[in-house]
């Protein structure tokens, strides 16, 4: 039996810690 | 010193609420210290690391971008009251790095370091064709208008003479050829009508800054000035300059009459 590898147990995406929000807008 | 086994920093989230409070803790002292120019306001917090210090507190290393708003630096509105200078006005973002001490429950600001620069023109082109772009306030133009704003508004004031303490921003467009400007004037001791040598005339003991608008469009009859100005109460003279506080505004006023500085600088006063 095949099994695609890292679809067992995988972690969630890791929210990157920074950089933070946009409060306004991005020049 | 022996050396310490073990420095490392913590990784924390940007938008930790705490990392938070301390980016606005930083914006709050760059506005206190800004010497001239517009208020800026926090728009992202890029880089954050957090060091323990020793013997007690810790130490954030930030670095945050700020964005200019509308407000004056000497202008008394609160900022969150200002607006953020949009796009189509030419924005100028603010880079900087901090450190706070975190102790006791207090933060102290014990670095600061900032740069500004303004949108480019490109950009600006591309968002909005027409509209005016930042230019520096040595250009004749500026200088031109400014001096013509300032005496439409004199000669319109029957009480006291206003005098130039600084040009805090300036732009154009070439069609119909126009230029804007944003200055700060400050009252003085001789009165508007009677004035004969403005160099004659002095800042009031207790400061009274006002912030002007103005514009000078080339029409086919001549020059079309337009002024509005904004006079706030009255400043107390502090009692001494302390270096590290807010701006010494006094100072300013003798050197500042139409800088050549560029248009987006972020001059900070001494650190702590």
């Amino acid at each position: 039996k095949v099994v695609q590898p890292g679809t067992v147990g995988a972690a969630g995406p890791v929210a990157p810690l920074c950089p933070g929000r946009v409060r306004h807008f991005k020049i | 010193a022996p050396h310490i086994t073990g420095m490392s920093f913590k990784e924390v989230a940007c938008d930790d609420p705490e990392v938070e409070q301390v980016a606005l803790v930083a914006v709050d002292y760059l506005n206190q210290h800004l010497l001239h120019g517009f208020k800026h306001i926090l728009n992202q917090i890029d880089k954050v690391k957090m060091w323990n210090r020793r013997p007690f507190g810790v130490v954030y290393e930030l670095e945050i971008d700020t964005l200019e708003t509308t407000c004056h630096v000497l202008d008394p509105t609160p900022l969150a009251n200002c607006s953020v200078r949009q796009l189509t006005e030419h924005a100028v973002e603010g880079d900087c790095d901090f450190h706070v001490l975190k102790q006791d429950g207090q933060f102290t600001v014990m670095h600061s370091q900032c740069h500004s620069n303004p949108d480019s023109a490109e950009d600006v082109h591309k968002v909005c064709p027409s509209c005016a772009i930042l230019i520096p306030f040595n250009d004749t133009s500026v200088v031109h208008t400014v001096k013509a704003a300032l005496d439409a508004f004199n000669a319109q004031n029957n009480g006291t003479y206003f005098k130039l303490v600084e040009i805090s921003r300036a732009q154009n467009v070439p069609l119909p050829v126009s230029t804007f400007v944003e200055f700060v004037v400050a009252a003085t001791d001789c009165t508007a009508q009677e004035v004969t040598d403005p160099a004659k005339c002095n800042l009031l003991a207790e400061k009274q800054y006002g912030f002007c608008k103005a514009s000078l469009v080339q029409r086919l009859g001549g020059e079309e000035v337009s002024v509005a100005c904004k006079v706030f109460q009255k400043q107390p003279q502090p009692a001494s300059v302390n270096t590290a506080g807010p701006a010494p505004a006094g100072d300013q006023t003798e050197t500042a009459a139409l800088p050549a500085a560029p248009p987006a600088s972020l001059v900070v006063g001494p650190m702590v």
